[in-house]
């Protein structure tokens, strides 16, 4: 997180707000309940509260406007620049303007108005930008749902005008993990058309041969359907799909499209009941068997004829040796397969039938 | 006399400019003209602190990711605090 220069802050923590006029996209009241549920976002995790007036200057004085609105400090139309709010101070300090120029939702169609009031607000109450992608506070729009601080921005706030004295539970997003922390460990591992992606958390990182810094960005800015959390997952180059696990359901996508028919039970691949969670998948492209790993066993999936193989399942000890018995992601390639567990990683020779070498999970990760 | 020298593509053009404004907008680069060789290294230096910020590669260069990211809808606040 970041704040502007001097810490710039109000003197108190009971703030004023007017909201000078509205957008046509949005009923009135659906206006004023997304501004005052935005300033919420902050009073909830801190000792700010909020006034709304009628007359007079606000501290935060909102409003809508198009191109030069005033303060010389035109908007451009739709798209581009959606808003923008000055740090707190005495005249224009805290004041916050839209974009007419946008369309305003309440949903996830285009600007949701929500969100964007919610990250303005940060401004206007002392809040710079954060380079973390999945922070309130980074300035590029996505929608998400749910709580929309992360623990960056209430780190950020908290270190202005302190804790909420009275706060109730909430759920702040996680912090966006570091691709070089020694500790970082994997959720899953696939290919995808010659890309690799791996997942962590809400984010995956991608890595393209010709593109040596790896790209993260939050899984539902790609694939808005699936969940924030992915337990394993494997290309069938086959098929020209990828296959996500996460809890006991699965999606097929086809490059950033999901597959008619998806999600579907994990047990559609002849798993066990019991089975509710699956740790990690790898297709071995030489057999054409797909390796899905539960817990201290694996299982072996025939892609030619869509059914389990018999025999399955196996211990991971017994048939890996060298590995322990969990793996958290999985990836092959050209007779090795690169087995994960928390920060390690191990390359297991299938010619071999050993391990050859052990490394840090992230060095993947350029790291 | 013969010149290998070819006009700048449109696409090369636009790219520039969308980069001046975003850079003058958002990482405090200065409007206005500069000594020539002084703006294209002040260019790049603001280039590197956008893609510093943002953990892109920082090549100085105005490469596809870069300029993608440009393209994206944001606020309007600098993003280097001034």
């Amino acid at each position: 997180y970041n704040h502007f220069p001097r810490d710039l802050k109000w003197k108190t923590t009971n703030v004023t707000f007017r909201i000078l006029n509205y957008t046509p996209d949005l009923k009135k009241k659906v206006v004023d309940r997304a501004v005052r549920k935005a300033l919420n976002v902050w009073s909830k995790v801190t000792p700010l509260r909020f006034t709304k007036t009628f007359d007079g200057t606000a501290d935060i004085m909102i409003s809508f406007g198009t191109k030069e609105h005033g303060d010389f400090n035109p908007f451009d139309g739709p798209e581009g620049l959606l808003a923008h709010a000055y740090p707190p101070g005495i005249g224009i300090g805290g004041d916050t303007h839209f974009d007419e120029d946008e369309t305003w939702t309440e949903d996830y169609h285009a600007f949701n108005l929500f969100l964007v009031a919610a990250h303005e607000f940060g401004h206007a109450l002392g809040m710079a930008h954060s380079s973390d992608p999945g922070s309130l506070m980074y300035p590029v729009y996505s929608y998400a749902k749910g709580f929309p601080l992360s623990e960056d921005d209430i780190e950020g706030i908290q270190s202005l005008y302190g804790e909420n004295p009275d706060h109730e539970k909430f759920k702040p997003k996680p912090i966006a993990p570091e691709k070089c922390d020694p500790e970082l460990s994997f959720d899953a591992i696939t290919e995808l058309r010659g890309e690799t992606i791996i997942f962590k958390d809400r984010f995956y990182w991608r890595l393209h041969p010709n593109m040596p810094e790896p790209e993260q960005t939050l899984i539902k800015n790609t694939w808005p359907e699936i969940p924030n959390k992915v337990d394993a997952a494997y290309e069938n180059p086959e098929r020209d799909v990828v296959i996500i696990f996460s809890g006991i359901k699965m999606w097929a996508l086809n490059g950033y499209t999901l597959v008619d028919g998806y999600p579907k039970y994990i047990h559609k691949l002849g798993l066990p009941k019991t089975v509710r969670k699956i740790d990690a998948a790898v297709n071995i492209r030489d057999t054409g068997k797909t390796l899905l790993f539960v817990d201290e066993e694996y299982w072996s999936f025939d892609e030619q004829t869509g059914t389990m193989d018999t025999g399955y399942p196996r211990s991971i000890e017994d048939d890996f040796p060298g590995i322990g018995d969990e793996v958290d992601a999985a990836a092959y390639h050209y007779g090795y397969l690169n087995l994960y567990h928390e920060h390690t990683q191990f390359e297991y020779s299938y010619s071999a039938r050993k391990v050859v070498r052990i490394m840090r999970a992230n060095s993947i990760l350029n790291c | 006399a013969y010149s290998s020298a070819k006009p700048i593509s449109t696409e090369e053009k636009d790219k520039a400019v969308l980069a001046k404004k975003y850079l003058q907008r958002f990482y405090g680069m200065p409007a206005g003209l500069q000594r020539p060789g002084k703006s294209s290294d002040l260019m790049q230096q603001k280039i590197r602190e956008m893609q510093e910020f943002f953990k892109l590669e920082v090549t100085g260069k105005l490469d596809d990711k870069t300029v993608e990211l440009m393209e994206m809808a944001r606020c309007g606040v600098p993003d280097v605090a001034e």
